[in-house]
């Protein structure tokens, strides 16, 4: 091949090879490195490429990838198939209640795995606790009904959790007169019951190799569940850090009700490879499902029924979980 | 996947935890 006269264009060469790939791979260490020096958030994807970004059928192909992993395994093939995953995603095993690979059917009932009693110990000092296994994303006060989803990167707080009128009864009727006196009350305003308090928030991001059921944060009681259909972008910081107001976008649940200091909410938000969002007292939810036209809301109201005051939830107690596809 | 808890408390409510922080299900996030 070398010593062939025709075959010039084509001999390997290694130094240009070398040069090129490792000057490319230097320049984008580079790059990275001065993202990071400078602290500055990473550039926000174009309302073009957001859209772009938005016309892929996210949702269709979680819903394939849900069918994939739905696939019931041969009882051979579940050890290695599992051993890969936990291998590339950091699983703990020991911490789950069945540590038996064989157990799992399919994937996607691996990923839903439960965890030993005694794995979560519920902290007795804070009145809130974590309710999920995961990174901290973002968390504050928040100030204007602008929020930070990000660093720098914030959504609609309205857009967020839908029109104001949609809450329970009591709460909007505690926050009505407080509106009335500022006379222009911002949405953020609108949601707080008493002038002494202020609104926070905490973003948690679930990883793969995360366990994927989510607790209640705190002692309140749900009047209202908000299920907004919408797009399954991934919700990894990475493109958290990218898309502007991506938790409107997406699917998500809207947990909204009071606890002891007034306005409580818990929002779930689904993403590409898991699109399914399951509440364990709410059997009439079906999310990711075919025929469901983005941007819209379908509510159900607890507190309506007569029999209940809404739904009461304990701190720690489990809500619900994330499903693949 | 993610979560958000969005709440109102009174103004000296603190967080115990930081952003990029690990949590686990059940660990304290903040009290007053």
């Amino acid at each position: 091949f070398f010593n062939s006269g025709r075959g010039s264009l084509l001999r390997y060469r290694p130094l240009p090879v070398l040069v090129a790939t490792g000057g490319a791979y230097y320049g984008y260490q580079q790059y990275k490195r001065r993202d990071r020096a400078d602290g500055a958030p990473p550039a926000l994807a174009t309302p073009t490429q957001v859209s772009l970004y938005r016309s892929f059928p996210t949702r269709l192909l979680s819903r394939a990838w849900g069918r994939v992993n739905g696939v019931e395994l041969p009882t051979w093939l579940r050890k290695p198939v599992y051993s890969l995953y936990i291998w590339t995603f950091g699983v703990n095993m020991q911490e789950a209640a069945v540590e038996d690979l064989r157990h799992y059917r399919n994937l996607g009932e691996f990923f839903r795995r439960r965890l030993k009693a005694s794995a979560r110990p519920l902290c007795s000092a804070s009145c809130l606790v974590s309710p999920a296994d995961g990174r901290i994303v973002h968390l504050g006060r928040v100030s204007s009904s602008e929020v930070e989803q990000v660093k720098g990167v914030t959504y609609s707080l309205e857009d967020f959790l839908g029109p104001q009128d949609g809450r329970d009864k009591v709460t909007a009727a505690l926050s009505a007169s407080l509106s009335t006196r500022a006379e222009a009350a911002s949405f953020r305003d609108g949601l707080l019951t008493s002038p002494d308090n202020d609104l926070f928030h905490v973003v948690v991001y679930l990883a793969p190799g995360d366990y994927h059921c989510f607790h209640s944060p705190a002692d309140w009681t749900v009047a209202l569940r908000r299920h907004f259909t919408g797009s399954l972008l991934s919700v990894s910081p990475g493109v958290a850090g990218r898309v502007k107001a991506l938790f409107c976008l997406n699917e998500r649940v809207a947990l909204s009700g009071r606890w002891r200091h007034g306005f409580f909410s818990f929002t779930a938000v689904g993403a590409t490879n898991v699109g399914s969002i399951r509440i364990y007292f709410d059997r009439e939810l079906r999310t990711n499902a075919p025929g469901d036209t983005k941007g819209h809301f379908h509510d159900l109201r607890y507190g309506e029924e007569p029999a209940k005051g809404g739904v009461a939830l304990q701190r720690g107690e489990a809500v619900g979980e994330f499903n693949l596809g | 996947s993610t979560v958000v808890v969005l709440f109102e408390a009174p103004k000296a409510f603190t967080f115990s935890v930081q952003p990029g922080q690990r949590v686990r299900v059940g660990e304290g996030l903040g009290s007053l």
